[in-house]
């Protein structure tokens, strides 16, 4: 899967996602991709997010919503993000999840939930400050 | 903070982020931006999760899910279990732009993509049918049912409900790793 969040200049935001699923899903199995609030979520007054993962699991806590929302109600986007992961933790410690967050002020950051096979989580980044994206890491929690 | 404008995406499919800041230093919008940056990952099947050729479902069939949303007026528009149309994006953003829905599935969101001009296309390639060939070879391991008779974890369906719930098991998280994820 890819989840993606891009901000224009003046602050309109915009997300999506795209992926094939799980290897060997039961015929019919959706995941979290296509559900708004789940896979991806933007709102041009804050910013955005996407999530990657277990879309079985994730899907059920909206995570991409509650990042934004995090983010409105003052969370930087690297803490949004954690308070994210955090809050899937409490129910499901071990599941396999990542989440990306912007804001419109140009802030951004990551997370992931730690599992033995999954201690860094890597996403890309590009801003005006660059020539070409940026590979950036965050450790998961 | 940097500076907006600002593209940043999940994994490190590089592609995909330059294509993003291609369109918008084009002077494209922010959804266009979206929509090239997944669309290429979908052309070129980012580490196999992304696009055609990847992850079979249990019958071997390769299906998409995509999704993009405005931020500024809370359009959103979707498909899932898309079937035999590669570009899964670009028909999500003409759900989006082309109708007052949200979510189209299955079958009838390739009806829908087909009459707004996508290719109708066997998704599978060499690779996703040797895949599914093997997890076929190796009794059906791992799959993600519970609570069926013949034992999910040791044998292939078709599956009927077992009495009573013998297994509790929670999400399988043994099942999704880096290797396949939504």
């Amino acid at each position: 899967t890819i989840g993606m969040v891009v901000i224009g200049k003046s602050g309109h935001t915009a997300s999506g996602t795209t992926s094939n699923g799980a290897n060997h899903k039961i015929h019919g199995r959706v995941g979290d991709s296509p559900v708004a609030g789940a896979g991806s979520y933007a709102d041009s007054t804050v910013g955005g997010a996407a999530a990657t993962g277990d879309g079985d699991t994730m899907m059920r806590f909206l995570p991409s919503y509650q990042a934004v929302e995090y983010m409105r109600a003052g969370d930087d986007p690297a803490s949004a993000c954690k308070k994210v992961i955090s809050r899937i933790q409490k129910h499901v410690p071990h599941f396999f999840g990542a989440v990306i967050c912007a804001n419109i002020t140009g802030g951004y950051g990551a997370a992931c939930n730690k599992l033995p096979e999954f201690s860094q989580f890597h996403f890309m980044v590009y801003h005006s400050l660059q020539s070409q994206p940026s590979e950036e890491k965050v450790d998961c929690i | 903070a940097p500076p907006l404008p600002l593209v940043i995406n999940t994994w490190p499919f590089g592609n995909a982020t330059r294509a993003a800041w291609s369109k918008l230093q084009a002077g494209g919008s922010e959804l266009d931006a979206v929509e090239s940056g997944c669309s290429l990952c979908e052309a070129q099947q980012c580490d196999g999760s992304v696009g055609f050729g990847g992850h079979p479902d249990e019958l071997g069939e390769t299906t998409l899910d995509a999704m993009i949303m405005d931020g500024t007026t809370m359009e959103v528009g979707a498909v899932a279990g898309l079937r035999r149309i590669k570009n899964a994006i670009g028909v999500a953003r003409k759900v989006m732009e082309h109708t007052r829905h949200t979510l189209l599935v299955g079958e009838s969101a390739t009806q829908f993509a087909e009459a707004m001009g996508f290719p109708n296309e066997d998704l599978s390639t060499n690779h996703s049918l040797s895949v599914y060939s093997e997890w076929l070879r190796q009794n059906c391991q791992p799959n993600f049912w519970k609570n069926v008779i013949p034992d999910a974890s040791k044998s292939c369906g078709p599956y009927k409900p077992a009495r009573g719930l013998v297994q509790r098991k929670g999400p399988a998280t043994g099942k999704i790793n880096i290797h396949s994820h939504d």
